[in-house]
């Protein structure tokens, strides 16, 4: 699940 | 941002405040649709619905405090159900037809055109009925969607597919601050107590159709994976292939 770690881990903008 | 003791009124508007914007599909094919076209353009639309929900779901209190274990568990869980309970509010006032985006709205007999999928169309458009007979309000919808992501993957057993919650209690808390809201809600309406214990069991016994819809759906999916004729976007297939089905 990388894109989902990606969005998870992101912060928003 | 920790949701224990938050007042019910809050809960409400920061619920409210989360909400996901209406999508546009944009990339518009031509009637009449074929299955692949149709499946294109609604793979397409759940990748960029997935993105927000992510967001969405972010915003929720507490969700960001539980460890990415126990997010990713969450999401791979309940992603269907919710994308399909916003779907089935944005259709609440067009009986017969589906809202996906702000320009594609589908009805029921251009489902046909996709195998297996007519089946789950007339299930959300039966349960979209009775969304619509509940004359469901906003507050109670934002509550319905918060307490299926967070109800989906808590007290799954453990199989092969999902693995258990590292802090199911912190989940739970969660769960109890929205299920409080909701009751809170449905308490002002003025009705007699019997009415509103009986509306808050009409309201949690939609979840059962909603979680029956989306397994049928996450089904479905899977043979037009396997059918390798609909491109599926990376997210989309992340999601998909967390349930690892058979």
């Amino acid at each position: 699940h990388t894109k989902l770690l990606q969005l998870l881990t992101t912060k928003p903008e | 941002s920790s949701i224990a003791g938050m007042p019910p009124d809050q809960v409400l508007l920061v619920l409210q405040g989360a909400e996901p914007p209406i999508l546009c599909a944009r990339q518009k094919m031509s009637r009449p649709y074929t299955e692949v076209t149709m499946m294109a353009m609604l793979t397409s639309m759940a990748d960029k619905e997935l993105v927000h929900m992510i967001a969405w779901a972010k915003k929720l209190p507490g969700f960001v405090q539980l460890s990415l274990h126990d997010q990713v568990q969450l999401l791979e869980s309940a992603w269907l159900e919710v994308l399909m309970i916003g779907l089935m509010w944005r259709s609440i006032h067009c009986p017969g037809k589906l809202i996906f985006a702000q320009d594609l709205i589908l009805d029921r007999d251009e489902s046909t055109c996709v195998e297996g999928m007519a089946e789950i169309f007339d299930m959300l458009l039966a349960t979209t009925s009775r969304f619509r007979l509940l004359k469901l309000k906003p507050e109670e919808f934002v509550c319905l969607k918060a307490i299926v992501l967070l109800n989906s993957g808590a007290f799954a057993f453990c199989t092969s597919t999902m693995e258990p919650l590292h802090d199911s209690t912190a989940v739970q808390i969660m769960l109890d601050t929205i299920t409080d809201a909701l009751v809170h809600y449905i308490s002002q309406s003025g009705c007699t107590v019997q009415q509103q214990s009986r509306r808050q069991a009409q309201l949690l016994l939609l979840l059962t159709h909603i979680r029956h819809m989306s397994n049928k759906g996450m089904e479905h999916l899977y043979s037009i994976k396997c059918k390798n004729t609909v491109p599926l976007y990376d997210l989309l297939l992340e999601m998909l292939d967390a349930h690892r089905l058979h």
